[in-house]
């Protein structure tokens, strides 16, 4: 029953912006805020539930070559709501940390990626095979820039996933590494009115 | 000679004008597809309420200022970057665009994919000079469409669009742009050929957010992407479209995803669908600490 609840608190909220002002952006301004805040609260506690269920049905493997039992994990999860302005409060405070993939699609999913906001450049990501290739990206000075962002990500780190079979789990484990190479980080070209000699 | 050309594993070349930063050309399989695309704005109508044809655009209508600027032709933010940058890694090409201190962008492709990615940065949109306006992207090629587009049904099935006509009532030509923005719930489309089934050369752009499209050339998609108004439109809300975030004006930010499919691609033009369940159903992520005191090993 208390998990019920807990996934009403967000099927409530949702019901209400069925409305015609929330759906078309009609609404004023305080009455817009206030969807949010609702909206906001139900993910937050439908966390809780994915997070009870996200212990249940993981996979009864380890990490062998980081020595990673996963299903021993005590720590609760944690979630990201500001990666839409690449920003994530638990990968830019950890320095080891799971990431835990979840397919919501009944079907595989191929060649997927996986982003996310990190302070620095180096990190080693092991899967359940060992160490695999990571690409570092930084994130655009523009973005950095978006007024009330407040974050320590200046860069994105990437990896691959080969196949994530439907409704499935997959981990990872990210460890900071400052001594790995990060000689990506630099363009291999830049143009633009702005590296022009008329512009300067 | 001009350009600066990028590919993946997956056969997919992007390139660049090197002069302009601007998109050039996408190559997918044997179909060699120039597409340009650029951000435009529409100056939105001030109008004076007191009559329904001068009505302010606003929350409740898109209504561009058509005779304000150069016909039903949204004005071009720049025609060449600011700045742009190409980064070239293991897993993603990426190009950082700056077009102006209010619009830039990423542009992506991974080398697993045979999607490009457009992350596009648009805001605080400037009204100073006593204008509010709608930020659309625009997607160009030569493709001869003949004013045919589709844009989906809630992501069900996609409905054959045609400009300047409506299959209920007569088109009254009276606001050509308003009248042919249709809903993009999840992805719109361009073929050249009619009828999907014929399996013609096709391009589709998927959005991460419903959106309001058109093709007012051929060969074109046009999504409104940011909306900055400075008038109520008095249709009931009583406030302008006008949001204020930090004190400033909102900034946007979202992606669109380019998949040139169909004849010699070498891509079924059915692939859209997956591609849209990909991006409604997006895998979920969570981090959880690793620290040794809170994992057992193995």
């Amino acid at each position: 029953q208390s998990i019920i609840d807990e996934v009403w608190n967000l099927s409530e909220p949702v019901a209400i912006v069925q409305h015609h002002d929330a759906i078309t952006g009609t609404a004023r301004q305080h009455v817009t805020d206030d969807y949010s805040l609702r909206l906001g609260k139900g993910m937050e506690s439908c966390e809780d539930v994915i997070n009870k269920a996200f212990r249940k049905l993981q996979p009864a493997v380890s990490l062998v070559s980081s020595n990673v039992s996963v299903p021993n994990l005590t720590s609760p999860y944690r979630f990201c709501h500001l990666l839409n302005i690449s920003s994530c409060a638990p990968t830019e405070e950890m320095k080891d940390f799971i990431v835990t993939i979840y397919n919501p699609l009944a079907r595989d999913l191929h060649n997927e990626y996986v982003r996310m906001p990190v302070p620095t450049p180096g990190w080693d990501v092991y899967s359940q095979n060992g160490l695999i290739q990571t690409q570092i990206v930084p994130i655009p000075q523009s973005v950095q820039q978006i007024p009330g962002r407040s974050s320590t990500a200046f860069y994105e780190l990437i990896f691959a996933i080969d196949i994530l079979p439907g409704l499935t789990l997959t981990n990872f484990r990210i460890i900071q590494n400052l001594s790995s190479p990060t000689n990506q980080l630099n363009p291999v070209f830049t143009g633009g009115q702005a590296n022009t000699s008329a512009a300067s | 000679d001009g350009e600066y050309l990028f590919k993946n594993s997956k056969g997919v070349i992007v390139v660049l004008n090197k002069t302009t930063g601007f998109l050039k050309t996408v190559k997918q399989g044997s179909l060699e597809l120039p597409v340009n695309q650029n951000f435009y704005y529409y100056l939105g109508m001030a109008g004076n309420n007191s009559k329904f044809a001068w009505r302010a655009s606003g929350a409740y209508v898109l209504r561009p200022n058509t005779t304000k600027s150069a016909g039903d032709l949204p004005t071009p933010v720049t025609d060449r970057l600011l700045s742009y940058s190409i980064y070239e890694g293991v897993h993603v090409t990426e190009v950082h665009q700056v077009f102006t201190s209010w619009i830039s962008q990423v542009i992506r492709l991974y080398d697993k994919s045979d999607l490009v990615e457009f992350e596009w940065l648009v805001g605080p949109v400037p009204v100073e000079d006593g204008y509010g306006k709608e930020v659309v992207t625009k997607y160009t090629t030569p493709m001869k469409t003949k004013g045919v587009f589709f844009t989906d049904s809630n992501g069900r099935h996609l409905i054959r669009r045609e400009r300047n006509k409506r299959e209920t009532y007569p088109f009254s030509k009276f606001e050509k742009v308003a009248e042919n923005y249709y809903p993009v719930p999840s992805r719109m489309l361009i073929s050249e050929k009619d009828y999907l089934a014929l399996n013609g050369q096709t391009v589709v752009v998927l959005n991460d957010r419903s959106q309001g499209g058109t093709s007012m050339r051929d060969g074109e998609v046009e999504l409104l992407i940011h909306r900055r108004l400075i008038y109520d439109d008095a249709f009931g809300v009583g406030e302008p479209l006008n949001e204020k975030a930090f004190g400033k004006g909102l900034v946007v930010r979202g992606k669109h995803w380019l998949l040139v499919c169909g004849e010699g691609t070498g891509i079924p033009i059915s692939r859209n669908r997956e591609v849209a369940q990909n991006i409604f159903m997006e895998k979920v992520v969570a981090f959880a600490d690793a620290k040794v005191d809170n994992i057992s090993n193995s």
